[in-house]
């Protein structure tokens, strides 16, 4: 579903150069749980988000669903994000004016697709311990409240590639196991692809794969459960 | 060094009552190290907030170094604060306009000890893995680097009492034990007194206690290391 070839992203600071991505290759089979684990600064959310079509990288490209992606243009590439990924940020990125509520059907709205999303958002919450708390505004919430209003935001389209940064970050165990298990049934059930950055092993046991990045770079690649 | 008696704080959502914190009390030791663990809205945040002054309780007292403080003036409690207290946010709450050096000499500038500040700067960078990205913006940083500035931050004027909410939430284990030796140290060899939040266990065991809250009220704890 999800294929890249050479990625690189360099930044620069002044005149220091940072190589947050040096060289990347990874595909992803469609309905796979991905897990993408490095020390900090290693380019995971730098990766994600070429992934997301948020940033364009400065060599490489990106394939998705057969489809060279990186190089369209805004636009085209806003259009495809809204229909077709579900991201969840690492610093969740929500809007502050708007409730919790407001804030998981932006995509919704966006897409004019209100209706459908709707009717899943209570069930939605209902799995992530939200209920009761959908009318509060972010700053009303607790960090991990937050975090689950963000990858709720990033489910209610159902869609067809998931990309979280550090999703359970702000969880405790059972509310992260909660997420997880959801993350794996949208994979079972549904054939969403899901590419989870993460920091934590227990959390990486819940893909099929895990992938370890180091200095913008693979330096090696699993299975979480036969190591 | 600090003693909670019957904190009680109750956050209004349109009509309903959110009971964030229902009646907490608790002692800590000068130089000791208490983990505080529980649920996701379980009022960690809420409870470390008023141990910082940050915020007031609607029934019960903060005594810190003996002293009541939390009804005291908003300035005389922002003193206190800038001189006794390192705060890490969950959120960091970094100023987006400033360097990652200028976010870290931050309260040291305010208390005008910039000096002493300065000449630490350097060495606790070099801990936290930020030499070279201290010249960064926030926006430029990763979020592990985010967090180790906003940990750099509540470290830098050797404070009596560290108050740390997540601290290892968006590291990798290595940075994370960085973290965890350098709050451990800073009790054992500098006589801080250090309260963290965390959802971590492996990084509760670096404490010499933990305090389990649930629905806003202590519900136990122990001595991590013999459960
Ligand atoms: N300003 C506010 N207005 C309304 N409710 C609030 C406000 N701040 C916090 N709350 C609520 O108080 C409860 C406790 O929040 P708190 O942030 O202390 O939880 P926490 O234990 O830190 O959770 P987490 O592990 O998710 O960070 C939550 O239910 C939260 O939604
Ligand atoms: N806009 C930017 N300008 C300059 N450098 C940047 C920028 N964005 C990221 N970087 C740098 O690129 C490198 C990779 O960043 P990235 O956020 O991808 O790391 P990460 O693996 O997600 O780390 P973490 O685990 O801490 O979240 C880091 O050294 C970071 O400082
Ligand atoms: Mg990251
Ligand atoms: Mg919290």
């Amino acid at each position: 579903l999800l294929r890249i070839e050479g990625l690189t992203k360099t930044y620069w600071q002044g005149a220091s150069a940072v190589h947050a991505l040096d060289g990347i290759d990874l595909s992803v089979s469609a309905a796979s749980f991905v897990a993408i684990m490095g020390p900090s600064g290693s380019g995971k959310s730098t990766l994600l988000s070429m992934m997301g079509l948020l940033d364009l990288p400065d060599q490489g490209e990106v394939w998705l669903s057969g489809q060279a992606v990186s190089h369209l243009s805004d636009d085209r590439r806003t259009l495809l994000r809204r229909e077709r990924i579900g991201f969840v940020f690492q610093n969740f990125e929500l809007i502050p004016t708007l409730t919790a509520a407001e804030n998981i059907l932006l995509p919704a709205e966006l897409t004019k697709q209100a209706g459908k999303a709707r009717t899943r958002l209570e069930g939605l919450a209902g799995l992530l311990g939200l209920s009761g708390r959908l009318g509060a505004r972010p700053h009303q919430l607790s960090g991990g409240q937050q975090q689950r209003v963000a990858i709720a935001r990033a489910l209610i389209m159902n869609p067809l590639l998931v990309l979280a940064d550090e999703p359970t970050g702000n969880l405790d165990s059972k509310s992260g196991q909660a997420v997880l298990e959801i993350l794996r049934e949208g994979v079972d059930l549904q054939g969403w692809t899901v590419v989870m950055v993460t920091h934590d092993p227990a959390a990486a046991l819940y893909a099929d794969r895990v992938v370890f990045l180091r200095d913008g770079r693979v330096v090696g690649e699993g299975d979480p459960r036969h190591e």
